[in-house]
């Protein structure tokens, strides 16, 4: 990666950091993000989540993590999740996992950049970092700071979710952030009752968008009842709809 | 309302100012914001929405509003709805819908300050802000600066969606906003083909969260395709699933 003065901390050898963002929250960015590292995880390389969403942070549940992170005078080690993937996120330093972090963008900005300087990555093939919905000061932060090899898009179906979308990938066009791919997740429902295939949010036009904005289309991930409810009991690393996406990172 | 102190502008005579939050991006907020505005305009209030989603904002498009708002030396006018309502909104002021706001904190703030101060909202029974998700500069600039009479929380049935949404109830209890009542949205899903209901983000517990926090439980909404479809045609008004709720604002 291109980390010349984007240095993180001096153990730190990280060889590709790529971002995932929608601008959109509640499109599954986290879910992918969790899926994508879990999928880098399983073919052998040495991964680490990076949680940028500073008030709304996902990650560690759905990992399941209740540890603290170890804090010493050399910097700070992440979490390891069941399956070795290295974790940062502010929720891991909260007393509950639900007390509020009510912060204005010069304090978030801050932790982000400790996140990136001050954590203890050690040495990563891959380096995930979970963009918070929008286009303010994490986004920018993490564009600005990190070493970023790319971003992948996460949408939904609806045309709402494509119109905010699109400013993510605007964004990341103007920052200069290469564009890895898009992949649309909650695409569609298989009906538990009659097997039918059902588009509780219509039909989708990522594909669409994909050419459009000359991304490369990852594919669909299928809206499950198994991903949330693993989501919510801390297995993400259970789940296994990853392999319907066409990763080429 | 308690708006010594806290005027907008000075032609402005705003009854009541209720926030519209959740905390996690996705779950429908600006959706319900959208539907309660509706409910009460079709009991005959003069109704305005102010979209505070300075980076993310939807409310134009549910609306269907395209029109530009006129900017004079007195003030802004909001742009008034098919049926009425008055909506400001950073994405009545852009060029394409789909064009990015790359702002920090501080910008974020004043422009929310501005939608309140500079606004010409004039005789409004109900002024609802549809605040974007997290717990930093937009909703804590809205709780210090309007005059908010409480908040309406909008949560989904994910476990996950219900910890980030604690950590907003939580801001507010901090903030002394006094909450209204809380709405899950996206309950069930009605098969159109076999006509069962399905839950396909599981059964939500927004009723236990209700009464944790003694807070109204204003009740659920189906997930339905005609929700998202006439959303992203902008005929938000058509929809009519609002009548489910125990709206006593
Ligand atoms: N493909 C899917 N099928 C079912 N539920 C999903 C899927 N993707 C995400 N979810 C659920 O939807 C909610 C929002 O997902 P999340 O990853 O938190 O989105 P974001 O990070 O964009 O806000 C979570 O509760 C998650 O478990
Ligand atoms: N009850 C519902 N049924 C179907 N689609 C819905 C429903 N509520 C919201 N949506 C759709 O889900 C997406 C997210 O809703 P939105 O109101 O933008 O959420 P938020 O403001 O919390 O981000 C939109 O595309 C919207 O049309
Ligand atoms: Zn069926």
């Amino acid at each position: 990666s291109c980390s010349e003065g984007k240095n993180g901390h001096q153990l730190n050898e990280v060889k590709h950091v790529l971002a995932v963002m929608s601008g959109k929250g509640g499109v599954g960015k986290s879910t992918v993000a969790a899926l994508l590292a879990v999928a880098l995880q399983k073919k052998g390389y040495q991964v680490g989540i990076l949680d940028a969403d500073i008030t709304g942070p996902s990650i560690p549940k759905l990992f399941g993590l209740k540890k603290a992170p170890d804090v010493t005078e050399l910097g700070i080690f992440p979490v390891k999740s069941k399956t070795g993937i290295a974790i940062m996120s502010i929720n891991l330093l909260l007393e509950h996992e639900d007390d509020p972090v009510i912060w204005r963008g010069p304090v978030i900005a801050g932790v982000i950049k400790q996140f990136w300087e001050e954590v203890i990555w050690g040495n990563l093939d891959y380096l995930i970092v979970d963009l918070p919905p929008g286009t303010g000061d994490a986004p920018l932060t993490v564009m600005q700071v990190l070493p970023l090899d790319g971003a992948v898009i996460v949408t939904s179906p609806q045309d709402l979710a494509g119109m905010v979308v699109k400013k993510a990938i605007k964004m990341a066009q103007k920052m200069e952030v290469p564009l890895l791919g898009i992949v649309e997740n909650m695409s569609y429902f298989e009906c538990p009752d009659c097997g039918k295939n059902l588009y509780p949010f219509g039909k989708g036009k990522t594909k669409l968008m994909a050419q459009e904005f000359a991304l490369p289309f990852m594919g669909v991930l299928p809206l499950e009842t198994s991903t949330s409810s693993l989501g919510d009991q801390g297995k993400i690393e259970e789940v296994t709809s990853y392999e319907l996406l066409k990763v080429n990172l």
